[in-house]
C-alpha cells in the first residue's frame, strides 16, 4: 500500500 | 493598465484547457517581465506552475504588478466563444474589479469582447527549490499521454523507472500488471519525437495515474515534454510554450508504507 504525500512537505511556504 | 495581446491566441485555450480540471480558482501575477501563475490541486499533491513572458506578447504592457483572480472554468467557457486563429487580448483597468478578454479574427473584422468578474482567491504559495535531478527524460508529449492513458486499464499508479538503457513505466492491479519500455532514440527523424534519458543516477519512483492523466491534457502545447525524477522529491513535468515560457506540473510520489 503506498500514500501519496503533501507538496507541503518538500516545498516552503512564502 | 495591464494589457496582453497574444497574436497565437490558442495557446491561451490550450493552457486554460490543461490546467482547468487541476485548478478551480487561480491568481494570474502580472509583472512587466510577463504573466505567471501558481497553484496547487484541492488536495495539495500537485502544483501547477505558468510562465508566459512579456517578449511573447505583441505588444505587452504592465505599469505596476496586479493579481488577477480568476476561476478556470469560467475561464474556459468564455475561450471556447474564440477561434483557434483568434488573437486574444487579455486587458484589466487599474482601478477596475474584471478582466476583459478580446478576441479579434486575423483580418480584424470580428471583434467580440467578454467582461469577467476577478474573484479572491486566498492562493499558498510555494517556494520551489532549484533541484539537480537524478534523472531528466525527454520525449513526445503524445507518446507520454499515450503510456499514462494505457497504464491506467491496470491500476491507479506507476511506477516510473529511468536507467542509462531507457525508461520504463509498470503498473500492476488485480486484473494484472504491464510495462511499457522505452528505449534512448539513436537516430531519429526529428528531435520532436526522440527519447532521451540525462541520468545521473539511476531512480524508480510511483505516481497516482490520476494526476499524470491531466497533466497529459496539456500534450496539445508542445510536441515534447520533460520529465524530472529525484528521489524523494516531487516529479517535475514541463511542457514548453513555443519561445515564450513554459508550463510546468509538479507531483508528490508516493510513499510506501
Amino acid at each position: 500500500c503506498s500514500r501519496q504525500t503533501v507538496l507541503k512537505k518538500y516545498f516552503g511556504s512564502k | 493598465m495591464f494589457e496582453a495581446r497574444l497574436p497565437q491566441g490558442q495557446i491561451l485555450k490550450k493552457l486554460i484547457e490543461a490546467v482547468r480540471e487541476l485548478v478551480t480558482d487561480a491568481n494570474f501575477e502580472c509583472k512587466p517581465s510577463g504573466l505567471s501563475l501558481q497553484a496547487m490541486d484541492s488536495s495539495h499533491v500537485s502544483l501547477v506552475s505558468l510562465l508566459m513572458r512579456a517578449d511573447g506578447f505583441d505588444p505587452y504592457q504592465c505599469d505596476r504588478n496586479r493579481t488577477l483572480g480568476i476561476n478556470l472554468r469560467t475561464l474556459a467557457s468564455v475561450l471556447k466563444c474564440s477561434s483557434n486563429d483568434d488573437i486574444i487580448t487579455i486587458r484589466a483597468e487599474d482601478d477596475g474589479d474584471s478582466a476583459i478578454l478580446i478576441f479579434e479574427s486575423p483580418s480584424s473584422d470580428r471583434l467580440s469582447e467578454f467582461d469577467l468578474k476577478l474573484v479572491d482567491i486566498d492562493n499558498e504559495q510555494l517556494v520551489i527549490p532549484d533541484t539537480q535531478y537524478d534523472a531528466v527524460v525527454r520525449m513526445p508529449s503524445a507518446e507520454f499521454q499515450r503510456i499514462v492513458r494505457d497504464m491506467q486499464i491496470l491500476g491507479d499508479s506507476v511506477t516510473i523507472a529511468c536507467s542509462k538503457d531507457g525508461v520504463k513505466f509498470s503498473a500492476n492491479g488485480e486484473i494484472g500488471s504491464g510495462s511499457v519500455r522505452l528505449k534512448q532514440s539513436s537516430a531519429v527523424d526529428s528531435e520532436d519525437d526522440a527519447v532521451t534519458v540525462d541520468l545521473q543516477q539511476a531512480v524508480s519512483l510511483t505516481f497516482a495515474l490520476r494526476y499524470l492523466s491531466l497533466f497529459s491534457k496539456a500534450a496539445p502545447l508542445s510536441p515534447t515534454v520533460t520529465l524530472s525524477f529525484s528521489k524523494d522529491v516531487p516529479l517535475l513535468v514541463e511542457f514548453r510554450i513555443a519561445d515564450m515560457g513554459h508550463l510546468r506540473f509538479y507531483l508528490a510520489p508516493k510513499i510506501d508504507e
